[in-house]
C-alpha cells in the first residue's frame, strides 16, 4: 500500500517498477501508467500520468528523474511527488488544484539501464548503457544527447568520456523515446522539470550559450519565489539563473531541447547537496531534500498557472 | 562488502585551483591519474577557482595528494574512504529494517 512503501529510502530499479504498477492497480483515479519505449538493454521506460481524469482539456507538466544514474537522490524526489500527490490530493488546496487542473507525466527513471548498473555494479556511473562496436567504452550522457547545439561547447565527443554526447543526437533510445513524446504532446504540455545533483540549484534555459530567454521575466520570477519558498522550510539555499551562467555551458540538454521544441517553461533542479555527501547523500536526508524540494515544485506549478502567460 | 568492495581506500577530495596555472596542471594530473569527476561534469570546466570534486581511486590517492602538497594547490578530503561511507550507509538502512 501507500503507507507501507518506504519513501526515504533508495529503490533498486525493479522496486520501483513495482511501485509503480502497484499504483497504477491502485489508484486509477488518479493514475495511469504506460511505457513510452525500451531502453538499450531492453527494460521498459514507465511514465505515471497523474491528475484527476478530465473530458476537459488540460494542460500537463513533465517531470524526469534520473537522467544521470548515479544521482539517486532524483527518482527517489520523483517518488515522493507522486506520494505527496496521492496522499493530499483531498486535504491539501494547492496540490488538489494541481491535479485538478493539470496532469503530469512522471518518469521517476529515464536512464534506467545507468540506473540498474549503478545499484549493481558501479555506483558512480553516470551515462547510458549503450554500446557501440568500434569503441571500447560504453555509454553517452542522456544530458548531452538531445539536438540542441548537439555536442557543441560542454560535451565532449570521446565515448569514454562522462559527457560523450553520442554518435547522433538522440541517438540513445531512451533520449528518443522521451524526446518522441515531449514532441507529440508538446502542444498541452506547458512545463518541463529535471531533476539532478548535486549542486542545490534551480536553472533555467540556455545552458548552450549566454544569452537570456525571451520569457526571461517569467521564469525568472517563478525561480526567484520557487529558491525562496525551498529556503523557508528549513533555511537551505538553493542558487537560481541562467544554467549557463549559473552552472556551466553545456550543450544537448534535456532542458535546453524542451525549451527549444515550444515547452515555455523549463528547469533543471540540481537537489542536495553542495559536496559533503555528493552523490552519497544519506537516506535521512531523503525526506528534507524532498520536503524542501516539493514546496518549490508547486509554488513553480501555480505561479506558471496564476501569473505566467 | 558492497560493490565487491572496489571502493575501499577511495577518496573524493574538493580542490580549488587558484590560479590558471595550476588549473592547467590539475587537469593534466587528473586526466592521467583517470579521476571520476563528481563537478564539474567535465575537466574542461575546471579553471581559476572552479570548486573541483574528484573521486581519486586509492592506488592513485597518494599520487594526486603529493602532486597537490608540491604544487600547494588547496584542498579538503571530502570522504576519506568511499567504501566505508557506502557500508556505513547500508549498516544504518540494516538496523533501521531490524528495528
Amino acid at each position: 500500500s501507500l503507507s507501507e512503501y518506504n519513501y526515504e529510502v533508495y529503490h533498486s530499479l525493479e522496486e520501483i517498477q513495482n511501485w509503480m504498477h502497484h499504483l497504477n492497480n491502485t489508484h486509477s483515479g488518479l493514475i495511469h501508467m504506460f511505457s513510452i519505449g525500451k531502453s538499450y538493454e531492453g527494460r521498459s521506460l514507465f511514465v505515471l500520468k497523474l491528475g484527476r481524469r478530465s473530458r476537459a482539456y488540460k494542460r500537463a507538466v513533465w517531470i524526469d528523474c534520473g537522467i544521470h544514474a548515479r544521482e539517486w537522490i532524483g527518482p527517489a524526489f520523483c517518488q515522493w511527488f507522486v506520494k505527496e500527490a496521492l496522499l493530499t490530493y483531498r486535504s491539501d488546496p494547492t496540490m488538489r488544484k494541481m491535479m485538478n487542473h493539470l496532469y503530469f507525466y512522471i518518469m521517476p527513471v529515464l536512464n534506467v539501464d545507468g540506473y540498474h548498473f549503478s545499484w549493481t555494479n558501479d555506483r558512480f556511473w553516470r551515462k547510458t548503457r549503450s554500446k557501440r562496436s568500434k569503441f571500447p567504452c560504453r555509454g553517452v550522457d542522456a544530458n548531452r544527447n538531445w539536438k540542441v547545439k548537439w555536442c557543441d561547447e560542454g560535451a565532449s565527443m570521446h565515448p569514454c568520456d562522462d559527457t560523450y554526447c553520442g554518435p547522433f543526437p538522440e541517438s540513445e533510445p531512451e533520449v528518443k523515446a522521451v524526446a518522441n513524446f515531449l514532441r507529440k504532446h508538446k502542444k498541452h504540455i506547458r512545463a518541463y522539470l529535471s531533476f539532478h545533483a548535486y549542486a542545490q540549484m534551480l536553472l533555467y534555459p540556455y545552458s548552450y550559450k549566454y544569452e537570456a530567454i525571451p520569457n526571461f521575466n517569467c521564469v525568472e520570477s517563478a525561480a526567484y519565489k520557487a529558491v525562496s519558498v525551498l529556503y523557508s522550510v528549513y533555511g537551505v539555499l538553493y542558487k537560481y539563473g541562467p544554467a549557463s551562467s549559473t552552472l556551466y555551458v553545456s550543450s544537448g540538454s534535456s532542458m535546453d531541447w524542451a525549451y527549444k521544441n515550444g515547452i515555455p517553461y523549463t528547469f533543471a533542479f540540481e537537489l542536495r547537496d553542495t559536496g559533503h555527501f555528493g552523490f552519497l547523500l544519506p537516506e535521512m536526508l531523503i525526506k528534507p531534500t524532498c520536503t524542501e524540494t516539493m514546496v518549490a515544485v508547486k509554488n513553480i506549478t501555480l505561479h506558471l498557472l496564476k501569473k505566467c502567460p | 562488502h558492497l560493490y565487491s568492495n572496489r571502493y575501499a581506500g577511495d577518496k573524493v577530495i574538493r580542490l580549488v585551483p587558484n590560479t590558471k596555472e595550476e588549473a592547467y596542471t590539475l587537469k593534466k594530473i587528473c586526466h592521467q591519474l583517470k579521476v571520476d569527476l563528481w563537478q564539474p561534469s567535465s575537466l574542461s570546466y575546471v579553471s581559476e577557482g572552479t570548486v573541483t570534486d574528484v573521486h581519486i581511486p586509492h592506488n592513485g590517492s597518494r599520487a594526486l595528494l603529493a602532486f597537490l602538497e608540491e604544487a600547494t594547490i588547496p584542498y579538503k578530503i571530502l570522504i576519506e574512504d568511499l567504501q566505508n561511507t557506502l557500508e556505513k550507509e547500508n549498516s544504518l538502512q540494516a538496523q533501521r529494517n531490524r528495528r
